[in-house]
């Protein structure tokens, strides 16, 4: 439906509160360490059988509750980064950002690292600048498959493209669809 | 985990990307609104223990309950608000008047809030090109 | 307002105190 305009996701490291997109995008989880015991929550710890979850567990949370718990001053929880966003994969992605499958590695690729940003990691300008460069060097692609692919399967097209490129994409291909209705004259 | 409900209502949502209304899980919305009220009960107690014996220690627990609570928040208002924008877009695919099939998908106040905005809409647009209103739902595309 | 009376109806007014504003309707993005 042409009417239906859900609200967007969020652009950088905010996110837009009523979004699905980043509600569901938040929810992908990332390594974690309690630097405090969690008295009374032990049911939450499978591996524990107390009634705390003990300071120096590790375990992978979601986003929004890393973010809640993270606080320079408190330090309930530090966080560790998600291997696609260290050094290692780093290189890969500044080599050549084509041929990652950010579908896979994400799906949230973007959208995740910017709000890893929100950590104060040392290496937040690296993963900053490594999330704008593999955007630059995938987006060529991606404007041309979308404009190119007029009334055929594209599922080979977007399978390996991260959540923001696949709405990118469908953009495209609505622009491409709509002109060709127009030209028709199918557009009244 | 806690927020497990809330997180399945938005993705039964989000699966109807193009914009479909799925039917209303109000129990969905109850389970979350219950989970949200042992939460708060829990941290009550906690929040007590910690003023009044001295339980600091707690305060971790009581920080985890709350962003639970946040979570849980944000995900019921983000799922009915986001009903209310497919429902207002009925309005413009449909007209005011909507085939029954989509009315059962609604809740009651839901239809409450759409009669409201048909309301609000006709309001508008009697008040537009002079004595007849115009209805700019109509002729959406340009004639031939 | 009519958003606003029917978010607090539903959802809002059966949430704890302290989480029944509806502040987080100023953030839809125009």
């Amino acid at each position: 439906s042409e009417a239906y305009m859900p609200v967007s996701a969020g652009l950088g490291s905010e996110e837009n509160f009523l979004s699905l997109e980043d509600i569901i995008m938040s929810h992908e989880k990332l390594p974690c360490r309690l630097e405090m015991t969690l008295p009374r929550l032990g049911f939450l710890d499978k591996s524990g059988e107390s009634d705390s979850i003990p300071e120096g567990t590790k375990m992978e949370l979601p986003l929004w509750l890393a973010k809640g718990l993270y606080d320079k001053k408190r330090k309930i929880v530090s966080v560790e980064l998600p291997k696609i966003y260290k050094e290692g994969w780093r290189t890969v992605f500044n080599a050549d950002a084509n041929v990652v499958d950010l579908h896979r590695l994400g799906p949230y690729y973007y959208s995740f690292g910017c709000q890893l940003l929100n950590f104060d990691s040392p290496e937040n300008p690296e993963i900053a600048q490594t999330l704008l460069q593999t955007f630059v060097g995938r987006f060529r692609r991606i404007m041309d498959s979308s404009q190119n692919a007029y009334n055929e399967d594209t599922s080979g097209l977007v399978s390996r493209l991260d959540e923001l490129e696949r709405i990118l994409f469908h953009a495209g291909q609505k622009g491409l669809n709509e002109f060709q209705r127009w030209e028709k004259g199918q557009a009244s | 985990m806690f927020c497990e409900k809330a997180i399945e209502l938005i993705r039964e949502l989000h699966r109807s990307g193009d914009g479909s209304l799925p039917a209303f899980n109000e129990d969905g919305v109850r389970q979350v609104l219950e989970e949200m009220k042992a939460l708060y009960e829990q941290n009550q107690t906690d929040v007590h223990e910690a003023k009044s014996d001295g339980r600091s220690d707690l305060i971790p627990t009581i920080t985890f309950r709350h962003c639970c609570l946040l979570r849980n928040r944000r995900c019921i208002v983000s799922y009915l608000y986001d009903r209310l924008l497919r429902i207002r877009a009925l309005r413009w695919e449909y007209g005011s008047v909507l085939p029954s099939a989509l009315r059962f998908q609604m809740s009651a106040d839901e239809m409450v809030w759409f009669n409201q905005y048909k309301k609000s809409l006709a309001t508008y647009m009697r008040s537009l090109g002079g004595d007849e209103g115009l209805d700019v739902t109509q002729d959406l595309t340009p004639p031939k | 307002a009519n958003t606003e009376t029917y978010l607090k109806n539903v959802a809002l007014k059966h949430m704890p105190p302290n989480l029944q504003t509806v502040d987080f309707l100023k953030s839809v993005p125009k």
